[in-house]
């Protein structure tokens, strides 16, 4: 969709597939077309140039600018972490303790995926990296139990915030999403309020099954927020859009690489002009 | 379901004459959609969409079956010619051992994949080794020795650091002075854009000359399955692809895409996170998945 060129009958073609590429859906797509139609109709759009801030602008709209800051205020602030196999939960809490104890904060981090092999390891080595302390168990321990164990020692210690590493699940599997809302309460029980943050981590290379997973992991177990990872890739991430305007839950931060900096907040005008790039 | 929109598009076509290119136009239109929301690339949905309409128009509207299932039948037909070949198993090298390379996007499910194929091949007495060629992910030996562990086959570890050009060398002369058959080689996630991770890829596929080189892909794909399929396929190679988490409620529409950009054939799907959840691929059960 380049700059000066005069409007045809193929822009509609080819915003449709701009968005859909970028996997919007077709849903989200088509409020987008109507809206870019209407205004054709209403003559307010005389350009190639204009029709593209048209879009953004409406994106913009839908998903809304007001989506940082994670609720950390409580004395022992806690983040649990959940979300589908491999979308980047454990890299994604290394960065997030590392940001952390970098602001001078103490943080403890909770090994709680006791299934999967070598994920209490693979944590553990990222709170080496992040100067963070890990509380883990072997594989098969009870997870809730690990929960406790983590929630009553950050206190002890007078951390300043616990994020719970929790094992990748598909939203489909009822006994699995059981576990984690165990796991949520548990954690309420040692620390009242907890957990302040309840985030999903979605896969921005992910289609429309991502808003699926949303709506079951919020119905489940009540998210206070996304983050998005893998936007170092070609994929956009645009499912995210119709998962904010259906649910109304902020997006708080997005993982760009593997590496302890590779976090960033969630920039909504950034997010909508790479979706054409 | 897509059927029983058709059907109810199709409702006054029952008894007329033929399918002709206005009448089918919105029927069309629905399985466009239907492929869409099934995350099928742009594109691939396109070209598929003429495809069809190329095959429907001009066929008389059958009086057994109603004009809806009978565009229904010629799109899943379509998607399982598109799918391919039904299941074959991959043939061993004449001289032992066999190797086998994995790739793909971070997370997609490789080191699991590399544990399920090893598990496979010794159920039918072809002895493995799994070879744990990523030395950037943490702790990325430790899961695929493990799995190895529970699984009670070999697996290679090269030392801590050592590039994973080094690690295979090793691991391939140590499979050729022991009775190793099938060597499977699990390697890092790594973006299809990333210029120094492919050519590490490109490296060991000349070093190595793998007999297979398979694309591990995730189920859950969007429109990007055809990028990244694209990527490898250019930059390495791609003789085949797994496809994990079907266990889901994905319809993995990626697995058109990747099949309709490279023409490489699925080999197996990824059912579930244990070791035993690994099956052939059945094109016939994936088109009607699809379809939804
Ligand atoms: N390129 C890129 N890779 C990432 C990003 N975040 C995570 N990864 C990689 O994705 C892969 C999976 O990350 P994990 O942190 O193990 O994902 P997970 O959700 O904890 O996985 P499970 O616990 O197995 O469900 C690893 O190779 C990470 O390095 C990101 O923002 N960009
Ligand atoms: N439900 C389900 N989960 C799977 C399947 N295959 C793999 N997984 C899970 O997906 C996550 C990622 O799997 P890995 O094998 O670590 O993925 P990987 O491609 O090796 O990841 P990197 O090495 O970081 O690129 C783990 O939680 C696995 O248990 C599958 O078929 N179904
Ligand atoms: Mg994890
Ligand atoms: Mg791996």
């Amino acid at each position: 969709v380049r700059g000066q060129r005069a409007i045809t009958p193929e822009i509609l073609d080819e915003i449709e597939e701009l968005l859909i590429s970028a996997d919007l859906g077709v849903n989200t797509s088509q409020t987008v077309i109507d809206y870019i139609q209407q205004e054709l109709k209403r003559r307010e759009l005389k350009d190639y140039l204009s029709i593209k801030n048209g879009i953004q602008e409406r994106l913009l709209q839908i998903i809304g600018t007001n989506h940082n800051g994670l609720n950390l205020t409580a004395t022992t602030a806690v983040i649990m972490v959940l979300g589908v196999n491999g979308g980047g939960k454990t890299t994604t809490i290394g960065k997030l303790a590392y940001r952390y104890q970098k602001q001078g904060k103490k943080v403890v981090l909770a090994a709680a995926d006791t299934f999967r092999a070598a994920a209490v390891e693979q944590l553990k080595i990222w709170g080496q990296r992040s100067g963070a302390g890990v509380i883990g168990y072997q594989t098969g321990a009870d997870p809730s139990a690990v929960v406790y164990d983590a929630a009553t020692a950050a206190k002890a210690r007078g951390a300043d915030i616990l994020i719970i590493d929790t094992a990748g699940r598909l939203h489909t599997k009822k006994n699995l999403m059981e576990e984690l809302k165990k796991m949520k309460r548990v954690v309420g029980r040692c620390i009242p309020g907890a957990p302040h943050e309840t985030l999903l981590v979605l896969d921005a290379t992910t289609g429309q099954n991502a808003i699926i997973q949303a709506r079951q992991f919020h119905q489940d177990l009540e998210l206070s927020g996304l983050v998005l990872t893998k936007l170092d890739g070609t994929a956009k991430g645009g499912v995210a859009i119709g998962i904010v305007a259906e649910l109304g839950l902020p997006i708080k931060l997005i993982g760009v690489g593997e590496g302890l900096d590779d976090l960033q907040d969630f920039d909504a005008q950034e997010f909508v002009s790479a979706l054409f790039y | 379901s897509l059927s029983e929109k058709l059907q109810a598009t199709f409702k006054k076509l029952r008894g007329h004459g033929k399918l002709t290119e206005k009448n089918i136009q919105e029927g069309l239109r629905e399985v466009k959609l239907a492929l869409l929301s099934a995350d099928v690339n742009y594109k691939v949905v396109k070209k598929f969409i003429e495809d069809v309409q190329q095959k429907a128009v001009g066929q008389e509207v059958l009086s057994s079956i109603s004009p809806g299932q009978q565009v229904v039948k010629i799109v899943h037909r379509e998607l399982v010619e598109l799918m391919g070949e039904s299941f074959r198993q991959p043939a061993l090298a004449p001289a032992p051992p066999t190797v086998i390379m994995l790739m793909g996007l971070q997370g997609a499910g490789k080191t699991t994949a590399a544990a399920k194929l090893a598990r496979r091949f010794k159920g039918e007495r072809r002895n493995p080794l799994l070879v744990a060629a990523d030395p950037y992910r943490p702790a990325a030996a430790q899961q695929l020795n493990l799995l190895a562990q529970q699984l009670n086959v070999a697996c290679f570890i090269g030392a801590p650091g050592q590039t994973p050009l080094k690690t295979c060398r090793q691991a391939l002369s140590q499979a050729k002075e022991t009775a190793i058959e099938v060597v499977i080689i699990d390697t890092a996630g790594r973006l299809h854009i990333d210029e120094g991770l492919m050519a590490e890829l490109t490296e060991l596929k000349q070093a190595l000359s793998p007999h297979y080189i398979w694309l591990v892909a995730d189920a859950l794909t969007g429109q990007e399955a055809v990028r990244v399929a694209q990527g490898f396929e250019q930059a390495v190679g791609i003789d085949g692809v797994i496809l994990t988490k079907m266990d889901g409620d994905a319809r993995g529409g990626a697995a058109l895409s990747i099949r309709a950009v490279t023409g490489k054939p699925i080999k197996f799907v990824g059912l579930g996170e244990k070791l035993e959840a690994l099956e052939p691929f059945h094109p016939d059960r994936i088109a009607s998945r699809i379809l939804g």
